[in-house]
């Protein structure tokens, strides 16, 4: 049981660093077991510094920093057990456009390397973009949800509208 | 284990039988405010044993089933399908022999749920087992549920290490 | 004391009613004190339509769709005595674009009653271009925010760079 | 009581002097993640008397203090002032004879904060007094903090009762 939490937690923590460096585009982060010395009972601590800025608590950064942070802790313990699927629901909703950018980016990569189907909900403009293909929800009557295929062009327009 | 497609029936907003194809790559959803696009997460979801209302936004799991709207008289049924692959024949009991399966749940008002593969009556172990070993399920990380992000970021150290038991 | 809750809430109950309508585009939204007799030791429930669903506990609504709510109840208690200044962080991060426009135009009409002078954070496109006037915030130099009177043409610029 | 500017030195990433204006109708505040726009808020926040250093992100109150980065040393000295116009004259206490205020606060790195009202050191409850009095102040519901709407949705009915006592 102890083991097999130090060993998921070094894994994780390597995972974490380097898919930290990807999705910041360099800096420093890193997991700490803290608050005791038996991992079962210990607590879990982020430290993270986006390029050129100090390393600090994850509390200190700003909300789209704390954001990028926890998907990139998310995915790197997806990334010990991928899964066949794997679901998105508007994680983007406080990345500015560059940091949607390499979410996507990152994305795309793991599709490909572990073979895992995403199905992401998004808002973001740039999202939609790279995405492979879309489908749009829609109230035509209320209250009853209505699922349709979609282009980026009609996507648009969707967002626009209710 | 690849999975194809989900079906929805009297789910929440989407009372009208809906398929939504999931092929390989990136499905992007889109559409405005309260349109269904986390209805159809939460669909995946129950589907795959979530036991919580709660986490589904409702005080009782009968909260799930199509309240009604409008012209639209309420249901008393509602039922979810998951269409899977099972090209690489590894997953666990009986179900092994099939090259594809339908895993799907259903819900009849003030009577319960009942869970089954290929239209036998199974137990809700027995489909938490199926996705568990593929290193998914309704409580896997990889599916993250609106508002899952501001948890891990608010959550005290000690729930963060319990996310953590979830890779170990 | 127990009076003058009783007064607040009321005041906030029907400024929180018209606010939601407002901001919907109809529907119906209404507050209630439950869990004692007592209001000094009650709770706050919010119940909610919006137009065309049913009348539900907040719970049951959509991301965007309860931070619209919660904002009707916000500007609710601020109209019950209007402050000189309003600061508004990413508030509309959740809100899709006919939301965010809702959103600007009660916004806008605040500062016009109250004369309160807004300050408001966003990331949306739609925002910035209903405001008066718009100030960036760059890292010119890693670590160091500097602050720059800007046109939308470079708001726009500014979301997608870093 | 009106709002003209803010000007901050040393606080948070703003090592350098800053003036932020703050005119009629709304004023937007845009840039990428991390650029510093929710440090401008926790400036005023801060200047208007906010006590809690865990509500400004951080472990203890030095940590607003610019803490170095890059070629920079970090500093040991920070100061916000909020310049005021007063022409209704319709604040409490000795400062309503003044047409213009400058409200400031600094801190000094172990030695603690200090507050001033045109120059006079005053006592911290004095500038809560004033801002209080004028509807606003750092626990005023007109000052909206990245991440407070979520709070307002998921906290429990007692909780948002006391929400509710801000308005009485
Ligand atoms: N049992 C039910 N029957 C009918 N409608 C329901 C039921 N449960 C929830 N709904 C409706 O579904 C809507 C919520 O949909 P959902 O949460 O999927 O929206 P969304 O597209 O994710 O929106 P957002 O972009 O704001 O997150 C709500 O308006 C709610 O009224
Ligand atoms: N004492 C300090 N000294 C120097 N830099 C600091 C200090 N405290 C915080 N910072 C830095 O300020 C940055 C946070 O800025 P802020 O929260 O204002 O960003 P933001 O523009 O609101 O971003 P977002 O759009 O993601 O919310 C962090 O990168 C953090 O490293
Ligand atoms: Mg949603
Ligand atoms: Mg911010």
């Amino acid at each position: 049981g102890r083991r097999r939490l130090l060993e998921a937690f070094t894994q994780v923590n390597d995972n974490f660093t380097s898919l930290f460096q990807r999705l910041f585009g360099g800096g420093e982060a890193s997991l700490k077991l803290i608050e005791s010395e038996d991992p079962l009972q210990a607590g879990l601590e982020i430290l993270a510094s986006p390029p050129g800025k100090r390393l600090q608590s994850l509390s200190l950064l700003s909300g789209g920093e704390q954001s990028l942070t926890a998907l990139a802790l998310l995915f790197a313990v997806f990334l010990t057990n991928p899964a066949p699927i794997c679901v998105l629901d508007e994680v983007d909703a406080p990345l500015d456009d560059i940091n949607v950018h390499r979410f996507c980016d990152l994305v795309e990569e793991l599709a490909k390397r572990s073979e895992t189907r995403f199905l992401i909900v998004t808002h973001h403009r740039h999202t939609m973009a790279r995405m492979d293909r879309l489908f749009g929800v829609t109230m035509p009557e209320r209250g009853v949800s209505r699922l349709v295929s979609v282009d980026l062009a009609r996507a648009e327009q969707l967002r626009e509208t209710a | 284990l690849t999975f194809r497609k989900l079906r929805l029936t009297g789910f929440k907003s989407f009372v009208e039988p809906t398929d939504l194809p999931i092929d390989r790559g990136l499905t992007g959803v889109v559409g405005p405010n309260g349109c269904g696009k986390s209805n159809l997460v939460e669909a995946l979801r129950w589907a795959m044993g979530e036991t919580s209302a709660k986490r589904m936004r409702g005080g009782g799991m009968d909260d799930i089933i199509f309240a009604g709207s409008g012209a639209r008289p309420r249901r008393d049924f509602a039922e979810v399908a998951i269409f899977l692959d099972n090209p690489a024949r590894d997953i666990p009991g009986p179900f092994n022999t099939y090259d594809e399966l339908v895993v799907s749940r259903s819900i009849t008002r003030d009577s319960g749920t009942a869970y089954r593969i290929n239209g036998t009556e199974v137990r809700a172990r027995d489909v938490g087992t199926l996705f568990a070993d593929s290193a998914t399920g309704s409580q896997s990380p990889s599916i993250v549920r609106q508002g899952r992000i501001s948890e891990i970021i608010s959550a005290k150290p000690i729930e963060r290490r319990r996310f953590l038991e979830e890779a170990a």
